[in-house]
């Protein structure tokens, strides 16, 4: 399940989305024991100002990012806009039945997204 | 809801991103997970679904590629049953001294050598009418190839006070290499011998707790310092 994706256009301001991965709807739901899925969450967004500069609790804005969006802002043409990407994640765990059996319990480093930014 | 996703290249992706090479085939022969396995889910994962937040109680962060209820680096446990318990014939009653020798097969073919372990602990439970003076004494040897062949390399023996709670015996450090790869299917020879003059022991189960530690899963690792 995921927040409706923005089509094009401005859109709102870069931040994270929710995304809910469900291992039953991949089917692996026989073999995965817990958890039942996680929330791994996607960024998407506008990173024009005043986006870029991040918002209350966003992460510190990168100065090239904010120069990209002053060189854009000043000539469209000139530069892109920084991109809206994760800037702090998270791990998860994963309980499950391999091949031989076994029970296996695997951490995955970088699979939530907690915060987005502009870079 | 939606149909599930049909298997292919998105959900093989998804797979190798995880370290995964395929999906296990077929539904698993479905067994209990040990307490120890669910406690180790839980102390990383306390919600059924992630809510982003790294930390178990107030203040505490965990370490990536860490174990910390088991103290060593790792970022993946197994635990692997005994295959040999199916095959292993009932043990005939015997007289105290012949007590019989049991070989324990584990299937280690899903670990990659690129993986390093951090510990290997094999988890026995004996039952035994009576508790002899002295206790017990534990051999662990490796298996000679074949049936009836005499076993191997002894990889250590170990003093058993008391049967009841479950027998540990650590296989890495003193009997295994902490660099030495696995092989496919290890195959060890155990024997259970009383101190003094008393019935043998039984093995009810045996399993074996590997810690691994992946670096291609490890991002921290792999990420430069600045």
């Amino acid at each position: 399940g995921a927040e409706p994706m923005l089509g094009g256009g401005p859109g709102g301001a870069c931040r994270a989305r929710r995304l809910y991965v469900s291992f039953r709807e991949v089917g692996w739901h026989r073999w995965v024991i817990a958890p039942r899925g996680f929330l791994a969450n996607y960024c998407q967004g506008q990173c024009a100002l005043p986006a870029a500069l991040s918002g209350p609790g966003g992460p510190p804005a990168l100065n090239h990012a904010v120069l990209r969006a002053l060189m854009h802002a000043a000539a469209p043409g000139a530069a892109d806009l920084p991109c809206c990407v994760p800037a702090r994640l998270s791990p998860i765990s994963v309980l499950f039945f391999d091949n031989s059996d076994n029970v296996v319990l695997r951490q995955y480093e970088d699979m939530v997204v907690d915060e987005c930014g502009c870079r | 809801t939606r149909a599930p996703v049909p298997p292919g290249p998105a959900t093989d992706a998804l797979l190798q991103a995880l370290g995964l090479h395929d999906a296990p085939q077929g539904a698993p022969r479905l067994r209990p997970v040990p307490p120890l396995m669910w406690r180790l889910f839980r102390r990383r994962d306390p919600q059924e679904t992630w809510s982003g937040s790294r930390r178990t109680s107030p203040g505490v962060t965990l370490q990536p590629c860490h174990v910390e209820e088991l103290g060593v680096a790792g970022n993946i446990v197994r635990h692997i049953p005994d295959r040999g318990a199916p095959t292993r014939a009932p043990e005939p009653a015997s007289a105290a001294g012949h007590c019989p020798e049991w070989t324990i097969i584990f299937d280690l073919s899903a670990v990659e050598p690129a993986e390093r372990s951090s510990l290997a602990r094999l988890e026995l439970r004996f039952e035994a009418a009576e508790a002899p003076e002295g206790g017990w004494e534990l051999s662990v040897a490796l298996a000679g190839q074949g049936a009836g062949a005499s076993p191997g390399l002894v990889l250590l023996r170990q003093a058993v006070p008391i049967l009841g709670p479950p027998v540990r015996a650590e296989l890495l450090g003193a009997a295994w290499g902490r660099n030495a790869s696995w092989p496919r299917s290890l195959r060890l020879a155990l024997a259970l011998r009383p101190r003094a003059p008393a019935a043998c022991a039984r093995l009810a189960e045996a399993s074996l707790l590997l810690v691994t530690l992946d670096p291609r899963l490890c991002h921290p690792l792999a990420r430069p310092r600045r």
